[in-house]
């Protein structure tokens, strides 16, 4: 996703 | 997922191992800031809560349970287990002089003020200077084992590689993440002094890395 908020990121 | 976020969590994947088996190997963690991985340890507890809340991926959540045990295994043998080679004497970098601040700056600027937003934030925030009690610890003794370089280069180009990932990203899907950005920027410029000593002096093969 590219909102911040939902962070699919480690 | 692309290229370099893989690679980048991959390079943060071989630096957690190379620190937890060089200190369970050699049973000391003789050089090691015990400060530092208490912040990682913090770092990974308040971003992975969404562990609970949200499921991302297999990839995504695998990782960050591996990344919590290995945090808090290391943790746990350099405070308890070999706890006797743990030099607090040189380990005495002022964390509150961290914490303070990373936890004010993640009130003031964070995407939006609920509990699970402003813990990411703040985890953001503190890894960008959770390495420094580390470096202090390596300036303050002078030297570091050549394992602990090798550590410290894994763990400087993961973030490095993320700065990567971002840029990739914001081109190829216009993702734009500002605070993680921006404290990746700061964090990795805290490894440029290192980088540069760890090639031109670990490389040449002189066992430890002696700082000027």
């Amino acid at each position: 996703s590219s909102d911040p908020i939902h962070h699919d990121e480690l | 997922m692309n290229i370099f976020r893989l690679s980048g969590d991959v390079c943060h994947l071989i630096a957690i191992i190379i620190l937890f088996l060089k200190i369970w190997r050699s049973k000391s963690c003789a050089g090691i800031s015990g400060k530092s991985q208490v912040l990682f340890a913090l770092v990974f507890t308040t971003r992975y809560l969404d562990l609970f809340t949200s499921y991302i991926s297999a990839y995504n959540t695998v990782m960050k349970v591996v990344y919590l045990l290995l945090a808090y295994s290391t943790v746990g043998l350099i405070f308890f287990r070999f706890r006797n080679s743990y030099d607090s004497e040189s380990d005495s970098f002022r964390v509150e002089f961290l914490l303070v601040p990373v936890a004010g700056l993640s009130f003031l600027e964070n995407y939006a003020f609920t509990p699970l937003e402003i813990l990411w934030t703040f985890s953001i925030y503190l890894e960008s200077v959770a390495i420094l009690p580390q470096l202090f610890m390596i300036t303050k003794t002078g030297e570091a084992e050549s394992i602990t370089a090798h550590y410290l280069l894994f763990l400087g180009l993961y973030r490095a590689l993320y700065l990567a990932n971002w840029l990739w990203r914001f081109h190829t899907e216009g993702f734009y993440d500002q605070i993680a950005v921006v404290s990746g920027v700061v964090q990795t410029i805290f490894y440029c002094d290192f980088f540069y000593l760890y090639f031109t002096r670990v490389l040449r093969g002189s066992g430890k890395m002696s700082l000027p």
